[in-house]
């Protein structure tokens, strides 16, 4: 619908649920999508940070989502 | 919140540069 594949959307919806300033980390993505391999994370966080639809925080490791607030 | 100036400035300037990124893409697809 948006241009997302599933992993994207639902990483990317996780991310926008995420109520801390500094945004959610990798490990905590991890847990969440236990179904998810950490490169197929990667991969998708990499994707939605070009497209501009999330941006790295305090570290590389922790992004919140741009349609947030 | 727990975070230093010097962090709440650099998330807001990612922040902007996300949403720069997003504008384009978003007049690049129109």
């Amino acid at each position: 619908v948006n241009g997302l594949t599933a992993h994207q959307s639902q990483v990317l919806n996780l991310i926008k649920t995420c109520p801390v300033p500094e945004g959610m980390s990798l490990q905590e993505l991890k847990l969440q999508l236990c179904n998810m391999s950490m490169s197929t994370i990667k991969q998708a966080v990499e994707f939605l940070s070009s497209e501009g639809h999330i941006y790295s925080t305090v570290d590389d490791d922790h992004y919140k989502s741009t349609d947030a607030e | 919140s727990g975070l230093t100036e010097d962090q709440k400035r650099r998330i807001e300037e990612n922040r902007q540069k996300a949403l720069a990124r997003r504008a384009e893409r978003l007049a690049a697809q129109r």
